[in-house]
């Protein structure tokens, strides 16, 4: 493992861990997409299903069951805690799962490295990660109010993809140029969706002011 | 170029 892709990893971990420590310490959901946040349940379940069938190493499994275990546990504070899901911002929260799912899921069948049931559901969890961030991306245009706690959540989510697009150049170099075409490309188009938020986000860090995206 | 599959990530 090299250091971008260590980096992006902790950058990932941190940021669920600021999602939760906002969700725990003010016992408040606002401005958090639980769209967004099933989909990544969705991701993990569909793309870890290989935690029965092989082992990497201690730290890819540890990992995979912390982002299963913190995904699933952000979804039921969001639907079932009887504080926090009342700050949940559900009439703003309005994009469509399906909308998302089912393309990928068909783009899965078409593209993919072999036609077995755990190879297309690890593609199409791929897929379904690059354009997880949107119904979260469309919630935070809807809010006036941006507080710093999700304005960092999101901004570390962007910025472990992009991590990992560095860390699969030097893959590419320096491990006999290993393509691999799937998650490259859906990596790219991953990153890219945060490009207008980086912006912004970066802009009000630097004038100092409070974060908000224009509608 | 053919893709390699290699499943090392998360």
């Amino acid at each position: 493992m090299n250091v971008f892709r260590l980096a992006g990893d902790m950058t990932h971990l941190l940021s669920i861990i600021i999602l939760l420590l906002k969700i725990r310490a003010t016992k408040s959901c606002t401005g958090i997409s639980l769209k967004t946040q099933e989909l990544y349940v969705i991701v993990f379940l569909t793309r870890y299903l290989d935690l029965f069938t092989k082992y990497i190493s201690f730290y890819n499994t540890t990992m995979k069951l912390v982002f299963l275990g913190t995904s699933i546990s952000i979804v039921w504070y969001m639907r079932y805690h009887k504080v926090v899901k009342q700050t949940y911002n559900k009439d703003q929260d309005t994009f469509r799962h399906y909308f998302l799912a089912i393309p990928c899921f068909l783009l899965a069948l078409l593209i993919h490295h072999e036609f077995t049931v755990i190879e297309v559901l690890w593609t199409f969890s791929i897929y379904l990660e690059a354009v997880a961030i949107l119904p979260q991306l469309v919630l935070l245009q809807r809010s006036r109010n941006i507080d710093n706690l999700t304005g960092n959540y999101v901004f570390l989510l962007g910025a472990y993809r992009a991590l990992y697009l560095v860390n699969w150049v030097y893959r590419y170099f320096t491990e006999n140029h290993l393509v691999r075409w799937i998650p490259w490309l859906s990596g790219l188009v991953q990153t890219t969706l945060y490009a207008d938020f980086f912006y912004y986000y970066i802009k009000s860090w630097k004038n100092n002011e409070k974060l908000q995206l224009p509608a | 170029f053919q893709e390699t599959k290699f499943h090392d990530e998360l």
